[in-house]
C-alpha cells in the first residue's frame, strides 16, 4: 500500500512540469524512504533523474516497493485538475493497475478523486557512475534559465567556457553571436543570489541548446541549480527540493 | 559542426 500526501499540489505538478516535456513514459518506483524515478529522452542524449524524499511528503507510508508506470501527458491532465493550494495524496494498492489521485481543500471542505490507468513501461536503466567533476557551479536558476533562452535563439549549441574566475556561455548562429559572462561573487543579503564556483580543471564544452531548454524548466523547482561539468562525462544539472532532487544528464556534443 | 554523443557512450544499461 503506498499513501504519500503532499501538503501542497503545487509542489508535485511543479516536479513533473520540470521534466515532462523530454521524457513521456516513466516508471516511479516507491519504496519506504520515498520515490524515485529514472527516464532518457527518445535521442538517449538526457536522462532525467528523480528522487523524493519522504520527508518531502506531509504523510508517507509504503510497505511495499511498487512500481507505478505513468504516461506524463495524462499524469499531467489530472494534475491540472487540482488547485495548487489543495493537499495531493497518491495512493496505490500492492499491485496497482491504477494510481488514484485525491486533492483536498480543507477550508472548503472539498474533495476530488481522479484515477490514472497505470502502464507496463519497458525502460532501460542506466547505471550512473559516482564521478569526479572538473568544475562544480552554483548559481541562481533564474539567471541560468534567462542565460539559456536568451543564447539558444541564435544556435542549436552553446557552449560553456570555465576557467579559474570566469563562466563564460558562449553561442555562434547563423543570425549571429552572443555571450554571457559571469563572475563567482557572495551575494550576503541574498544567499541564494550568489555564485559559486569550484574549478579542479578549466572545461569547454558544447550542449545542443533544445535538451538545455528542457532543462531549464526545472527551474520551478528551487531558486539554484547546481551545475557539474567534466570533459569527460555528461554535465548533471540538479535542482534540490527541500528532501531530493530532480536530475539532468546531459552528453555534450563533440568536434568531429 | 560539433556532433552530438548519446548517453550510451557513457553509460552502461543494467
Amino acid at each position: 500500500m503506498l499513501e504519500a500526501k503532499f501538503e501542497q499540489a503545487s509542489l508535485f505538478k511543479r516536479i513533473i512540469d520540470g521534466f515532462k516535456d523530454c521524457v513521456q513514459l516513466v516508471n516511479f518506483q516507491c519504496k519506504e524512504d520515498g520515490i524515485i524515478a529514472q527516464a532518457v529522452d527518445d535521442s538517449r542524449v538526457l536522462l532525467v533523474s528523480l528522487e523524493i524524499g519522504k520527508d518531502a511528503f506531509q504523510e508517507f507510508r509504503c510497505d511495499h516497493p511498487i512500481t507505478l508506470g505513468m504516461d506524463l501527458n495524462s499524469l499531467s491532465k489530472i494534475l491540472r485538475c487540482g488547485n495548487n493550494t489543495d493537499s495531493l495524496t497518491l495512493i496505490a494498492d500492492d499491485t496497482p493497475d491504477s494510481l488514484l489521485l485525491l486533492f483536498e481543500d480543507t477550508k472548503r471542505e472539498r474533495i476530488s478523486e481522479y484515477s490514472l490507468k497505470l502502464m507496463d513501461i519497458d525502460a532501460d536503466f542506466l547505471k550512473i557512475e559516482e564521478l569526479q567533476y572538473d568544475t562544480t557551479i552554483m548559481m541562481p536558476s533564474a539567471d541560468f534559465s534567462k542565460t539559456v533562452r536568451d543564447l539558444s535563439q541564435l544556435s542549436d549549441s552553446l557552449n560553456i567556457l570555465v576557467t579559474k574566475e570566469t563562466i563564460k556561455f558562449v553561442t555562434d548562429g547563423d543570425i549571429g553571436s552572443g555571450s554571457v559572462i559571469m563572475k563567482p561573487f557572495i551575494d550576503m543579503e541574498n544567499p541564494d543570489e550568489s555564485i559559486k564556483l569550484e574549478m579542479e580543471q578549466p572545461v569547454d564544452l558544447t550542449f545542443g541548446s533544445k535538451y538545455l531548454l528542457d532543462i531549464v524548466k526545472g527551474s520551478a523547482l528551487s531558486n539554484k541549480i547546481g551545475i557539474r561539468l567534466s570533459s569527460e562525462a555528461p554535465a548533471l544539472f540538479q535542482f534540490d527540493l527541500t528532501s531530493g532532487f530532480l536530475q539532468f544528464f546531459l552528453a555534450p556534443k563533440f568536434s568531429d | 559542426t560539433p556532433i552530438q554523443n548519446d548517453l550510451n557512450e557513457f553509460y552502461t544499461i543494467i
